[in-house]
């Protein structure tokens, strides 16, 4: 059996709504590590992954390891039931079609229950090498979805140029062009509001072309962290994770556009 | 022109 109970809906709700347009059901994998998943969208272009550590819930108990079809619709329907601050509790007995929710109020006069029928998925795992990537940047998650959601009225398409100067975002488009620079700053605490500032890391200078369409998609998970860090390589997939706390993290892997 | 890529190229399937 499973149980494991989230104090906070919200990371839920909030996981759940950053994956549901890009996959529409998945296998929720489930092991006395904590609760993963991992899917990839129909064109096989982005891959959503998470992760929620076992020592996030409290308690969390996992007798074997389970597969647990989820269809992402029903599930991000059923968790707007459930409030913010509500504590979550997932509960899976062997054996059984359906994943139970339970969803209680802060003061715990309020609960509810909601059951969710499980699908039988047969999903293909892609083993991703476990690589070090040549540059690596940290920037400020709700800039980065200002960035793609401006960049988006240019074209379709970003370049994204990671050197030691900082972080310079490009797009093209019939009407025009359009760019963003972003110089590496140290951690700025402004007032205690905690603005994240952008650092590059790298091995050598990186630059790849990528599908806006999909950045935007990706940008749903800004919510969830403060802070978005960007791992590339020059020719091979980028990968964007946003951390949940310090519970686990969301993870998307995009392939680039390649030059003919 | 730019032609996108897919996973598939680069993840190996187990």
């Amino acid at each position: 059996m499973l149980e494991a109970r989230l104090p906070q809906a919200s990371i839920l709700k909030k996981i759940v709504e950053s994956v549901k347009d890009l996959v529409s059901q998945a296998n929720f994998d489930c092991s006395d590590s904590g609760i993963s998943f991992q899917a990839m969208d129909e064109s096989n272009i982005a891959l959503s992954s998470f992760l929620l550590r076992a020592d996030g819930f409290d308690p969390y108990r996992c007798d074997r390891n389970l597969s647990l079809g989820i269809k992402f619709a029903s599930l991000s329907k059923i968790l707007k039931c459930a409030g913010n601050d509500d504590v979550v509790i997932i509960r899976y007995m062997d054996d059984a079609d359906i994943l139970s929710l339970v969803f209680e109020s802060p003061n715990n006069e309020r609960i509810s229950e909601f059951d969710i029928k499980l699908l039988d998925i047969d999903s293909e795992y892609l083993s991703i090498p476990d690589q070090e990537f040549e540059c690596k940047v940290k920037m400020s998650s709700s800039e980065f979805s200002r960035i793609c959601r401006d960049l988006m009225t240019i074209g379709a398409s970003v370049v994204i140029d990671a050197t030691k100067e900082g972080v310079k975002f490009s797009a093209t488009g019939d009407d025009g062009s359009g760019s963003v620079l972003l110089k590496q700053s140290g951690s700025i605490d402004n007032e205690g509001r905690g603005v994240v500032g952008t650092s590059v890391e790298m091995v050598e200078p990186v630059s790849l072309e990528l599908s806006l369409k999909y950045l935007n998609n990706f940008t749903k998970a800004a919510p969830l962290s403060d802070s978005v860090a960007i791992n590339m390589s020059n020719g091979i997939p980028v990968m964007f994770q946003f951390d949940v706390g310090d519970i686990g993290y969301i993870r998307y892997f995009l392939a680039p556009q390649i030059k003919d | 022109m730019s032609k996108q890529a897919t996973l598939s190229s680069f993840f190996a399937k187990p």
